[in-house]
């Protein structure tokens, strides 16, 4: 039975047979933890994120990790090309990825990257909004729910300041920005429970 | 497991790289 890791965040999507449960998790946690490891650092650097509690701080980059990178990563998924680029650097075609297993989280992700690189953001805005994606994460373990959503209200009135001096003429870029935040929980929640199903034997 | 950040070692992750902000903060 060969099996199958379907996330661009690893090497490869193919899995040695021959290895054990525990070392394919052990080599896929190696693959992604510099990637989680920059958004803990991106997280530092938010202006108020550091007054928070270490319990909510902790709290907010479980629940939100995932979505930021989806925000930082939305190029490894091309549209045009119909591939997805894994850490290796190769690219795997749809059609390769569904043979796989790949269902409609592939669907999904290909349609918000699409639709984030048509707004065409600048860098400055683009770490913006992933700064207002990672405070606006789930909030069920958060101990002081005051303090993330004054900081959550402060970083989108910047984004929203930022965005029309940015865009004088598509008022609507704002609001689709801010409407990509359900798409992202919905996202969030489509990749916990692949991740539920993803059986590693030993 | 029923937590799927937990499922990663995602805290852990976390946490390890948050520690030196903390230690900062108590300085």
């Amino acid at each position: 039975n060969r099996m199958h890791l379907v996330c661009p965040m690893s090497m490869s999507p193919y899995v040695d047979p021959r290895k054990s449960g525990h070392s394919i998790w052990l080599e896929f946690s190696m693959s992604f933890t510099p990637a989680v490891r920059e958004v803990v650092e991106f997280a530092k650097r938010i202006p108020g994120f550091r007054d928070l509690s270490q319990h909510d701080q902790v709290s907010l980059l479980k629940a939100g990790t995932f979505e930021v990178l989806v925000v930082r990563f939305a190029s490894l998924f091309d549209a045009k090309e119909r591939t997805v680029t894994f850490l290796s650097g190769k690219k795997y075609s749809v059609e390769a990825l569904r043979t796989m297993g790949a269902g409609d989280l592939l669907n999904s992700m290909f349609d918000f990257s699409q639709k984030l690189m048509a707004l065409n953001l600048t860098e400055e805005e683009m770490s913006l909004f992933t700064a207002v994606v990672l405070v606006s994460a789930d909030r069920s373990g958060i101990e002081n729910v005051n303090s993330v959503e004054a900081l959550q209200e402060t970083l989108i009135r910047a984004l929203r300041s930022l965005v029309l001096k940015n865009h004088p003429n598509e008022a609507a870029t704002f609001t689709k920005l801010l409407l990509k935040l359900p798409d992202l929980r919905s996202l969030n929640n489509m990749h916990s429970e692949q991740l539920l199903a993803f059986k590693v034997h030993p | 497991v029923s937590d799927p950040a937990s499922n990663l070692g995602l805290e852990d992750i976390i946490r390890k790289a948050l520690m030196g902000n903390f230690e900062d903060k108590q300085e």
